[in-house]
């Protein structure tokens, strides 16, 4: 099976 | 003072209608080059990122940078007060809490202004980092709708594999499966309606249907839309918008548990 991701981590907070 | 004109109110409501599924509020950061917003939704599974250029308006003019926090629901509201062929202008003053919308018809018979109070957000600005993607595709965005809509009937979950071959869409689910596959455009007459795929590497990776489906609400921006991918990276659906800007869509990938 197959959880979704998040896309915390992938962007940086400015 | 920050005044944006556009001739063409339709694209404003098309681009509403292309966030607002995955939107309840935003930001739009206006400055010298243009329009901005940048939002990801509640469940931090996918990121909005706008962009209106400055140039693509029929008038712009923005002395101090603004940001106008902005209810999406009741924007919908307003905007769905113009008719597809009135101008539309927003306008702020500097510092303002509201907003004023002003929508006139061909003939400037009818004239009206809609003033929408601004809400204080604090939301996070996020940077996003440059990636070279292994694989790019860019297609017919109807294609690219249509498909979604089909797979999404047998699965919550896409699989999108690039390969020297092509690319290929599969789903299954308590009914069955199904696979779509698709070559590069043999020889490309018409831009809008070719089929290319850059690969350096393959990659295939899951992604959810109801996400890519609201994606999909941009079609009417775009001819054609552009998807690109590097392994364990969120994928960007890209619909470059004729003329003004574009609507970017990043969104985290389905993980092997």
């Amino acid at each position: 099976g197959t959880t979704q991701g998040r896309l915390d981590g992938f962007f940086k907070v400015l | 003072m920050f005044e944006a004109r556009l001739l063409k109110s339709s694209i404003l409501k098309k681009v509403l209608e292309a966030i607002k599924d995955l939107l309840t509020q935003a930001t739009f950061d206006c400055d010298d080059n243009g329009i901005q917003l940048q939002a990801m939704d509640n469940s931090h599974v996918a990121l909005v990122s706008l962009l209106l250029r400055a140039d693509g308006f029929d008038k712009y003019r923005c002395d101090r940078n603004v940001t106008m926090g902005m209810n999406l629901g009741s924007m919908t509201k307003i905007l769905k007060c113009a008719g597809d062929k009135d101008t539309v202008t927003m306008k702020a003053q500097d510092n303002a809490d509201t907003v004023t919308f002003v929508f006139e018809s061909p003939n400037q018979e009818k004239v009206s202004d809609y003033e929408m109070k601004l809400m204080n957000l604090d939301l996070e600005h996020l940077g996003i980092p440059e990636t070279e993607y292994s694989c790019t595709i860019r297609m017919p965005s109807a294609e690219f709708a249509r498909m979604c809509r089909d797979l999404s009937q047998f699965g919550e979950s896409i699989v999108i594999s690039c390969t020297k071959e092509g690319v290929k869409f599969s789903t299954s689910g308590d009914i069955g499966s199904a696979n779509i596959k698709l070559a590069q455009t043999a020889s490309i007459d018409k831009e809008d309606e070719a089929v290319i795929i850059e690969m350096d590497e393959p990659v295939t990776l899951t992604f959810a249907c109801q996400y890519l489906n609201y994606f999909t609400k941009a079609t009417s921006l775009s001819p054609q839309v552009q998807l690109s991918m590097s392994a364990d990276v969120p994928l960007v659906v890209e619909y470059r918008i004729p003329d003004i800007g574009h609507i970017r869509y990043y969104l985290a990938p389905k993980i092997e548990e």
